[in-house]
């Protein structure tokens, strides 16, 4: 199982729709600071529902929509291809309205719940404790979080 | 529930020690506080870095720290290994060789699991088997470039990307 | 006591605002949350890099926030200077480019107080008058040696000390 | 004003007495990870009392005392030396006994309390708000940091 492509629609300095396709193996992601690195990263925490809004630099889920479009969504699709060439298709969309937004997660194409998206990540060992996305500066914090924080992330396997 | 974690515990600690020595050719080992009734206490990481004494590992270097965290990841990830890691510069505080060390550790691994890694360091975009460049063009917006040819950094400048 | 503090805060405000632009062709400013009575609020940073629009400072990228951070710092140092300024690998998160503009603004403000910078990046061991090299002997211990001839790092590996 | 030199005795990695000289205008310092170049920003930080014990990455106080030479003392001086070539100099040793330490300042030779150095150091603009140090991974702390804690920095100066 791999990721074989993110598809970011209007999502932080995404603006314009964009697809990132990914192959197997062992991927490098550079440019210059600002560029969009980090949004990437923040795009599957997003749409895989792993993290919370401000750790996606975020105040309220209203500000990951690009600031320059003048679009009122944004949405990202992570398309996940299995070893028997099976799609998984794990996607969320913010929609502003005047004074309110709406977040909604499809799995698969149907509507979903964050839990449905959490349990069927799961399957994977992809949860939010698991060590799947390290943001930038976070790296350490493995080694200065308490040790029953620590010992906690290995329960969540037994 | 006591027999599955200690189960998990131990061969976690195994792959830790291995893979802590490949990357710091030091010794390092994890410990729970109550061996007896895991969850009434936490897991402790214990760090010796080669050619020192054991050291409380708040005191590590910025460099020990970030290898000790990912030594953690990649004992983790052996025993449960997931379908993708989304790495954003975790390299961002080690010296040359070891940044060499985890590149290479990085692409062992990514036999059994695909790797993304943000990052500016060479030998990180020299052990990638892929390259995907990001840029921000006049307009504000975000674009990115498959590379096919990658240019490497003469010191942390972006490489030049070739679209696909 | 007001009058003051806004005497202080117009001055870093306008050096901030020189500084900021030269190190990262943006536009920023500093703001008080209540202009009529300071000590009522807080201090506001609004950064705005090349080509964006104005920006909450927290989804700023982490090498805009370094640069962010640092002009805040030259700032209030040409208003209040300091004999010295130590600085533990500030540069971590720039990108080639930035981390040269930032180094030759380092050497620039050296004419007015002493720098010292920790850092394992080329520009800023270019730009320096003086290298120190540290490094942990055999035994154990670190040890300090001053360099003559600065070997410029291939990509962040160690330069090689010689001793003065 | 400048620093001419910092005096590093038994501080941490830095087991064998060390001398490091400083000359005016602009340092690097450079070495392999984990070699002691953030030591020696922690023994600039311990001997002019510019932070908490946690921020050297210690519990307490006697930590900082290398563990390798057995020895019961850590010194730090700094010498500073200003522009009629007169000297200042700080210093800071603790001492550890059977089940306690002593914490001792020197300003000139002559024992200090902690607010003795801070109001001389103060007259340098040298204080531990001043941003004379910025430690390891906290330079984008003063873009986090609570507006008012900001504006507080300012208020030190005026
Ligand atoms: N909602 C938004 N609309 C438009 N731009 C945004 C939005 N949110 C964040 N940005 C911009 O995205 C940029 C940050 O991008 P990102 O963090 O991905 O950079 P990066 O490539 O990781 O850089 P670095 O190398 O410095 O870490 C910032 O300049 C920020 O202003
Ligand atoms: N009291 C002590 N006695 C002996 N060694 C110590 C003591 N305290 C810390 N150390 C060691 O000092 C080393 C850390 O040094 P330091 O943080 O200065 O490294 P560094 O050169 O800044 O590395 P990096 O480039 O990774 O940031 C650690 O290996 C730690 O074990
Ligand atoms: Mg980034
Ligand atoms: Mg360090």
């Amino acid at each position: 199982m791999r990721i074989k492509e993110i598809e970011l629609d209007n999502f932080k300095s995404f603006g314009k729709h964009t697809l990132v396709p990914l192959l197997d193996g062992f991927t490098t992601i550079s440019g210059p600071n600002g560029s969009g690195k980090s949004n990437i990263i923040d795009s599957l925490l997003f749409a895989l529902g792993l993290s919370s809004t401000r750790s996606m630099r975020a105040e309220r889920l209203p500000d990951l929509l690009n600031n320059l479009s003048g679009k009122n969504e944004a949405r990202v699709t992570v398309r996940f291809l299995n070893n028997d060439n099976e799609t998984l298709e794990v996607s969320r969309r913010i929609r502003v309205k005047e004074n309110s937004y709406t977040s909604t997660y499809w799995l698969n194409g149907k509507t979903a719940t964050l839990t449905e998206i959490h349990e069927e990540l799961m399957k994977y060992n992809v949860s939010p404790t698991g060590f799947n996305v390290i943001m930038q500066g976070d790296v350490t914090g493995i080694v200065t979080m308490s040790a029953t924080e620590r010992r906690k992330i290995i329960d969540e396997l037994a | 529930k006591r027999q599955e974690f200690m189960l998990a515990f131990d061969q976690i600690n195994q792959n830790f020690q291995d893979i802590f020595a490949e990357l710091s050719h030091g010794h390092g080992k994890l410990e729970l506080e109550h061996p007896e009734d895991p969850f009434a206490g936490g897991l402790v990481i214990r760090a010796q870095p080669r050619d020192k004494k054991m050291q409380r590992i708040e005191a590590l270097s910025g460099g020990e720290k970030s290898l000790t965290a990912l030594s953690f990841v990649f004992a983790f990830q052996r025993f449960a290994p997931a379908p993708f890691y989304a790495f954003d510069e975790v390299d961002m505080m080690l010296d040359g060789s070891n940044a060499e060390r985890l590149a290479r550790m990085v692409k062992s691994q990514s036999a059994t699991a695909q790797f993304v890694a943000v990052s500016l360091r060479r030998p990180m975009i020299e052990n990638a088997d892929h390259a995907i460049g990001v840029s921000l063009r006049a307009d504000g917006y975000s674009r990115v470039v498959g590379i096919r040819e990658i240019h490497i950094p003469d010191e942390e400048q972006k490489p030049e990307p070739q679209p696909v």
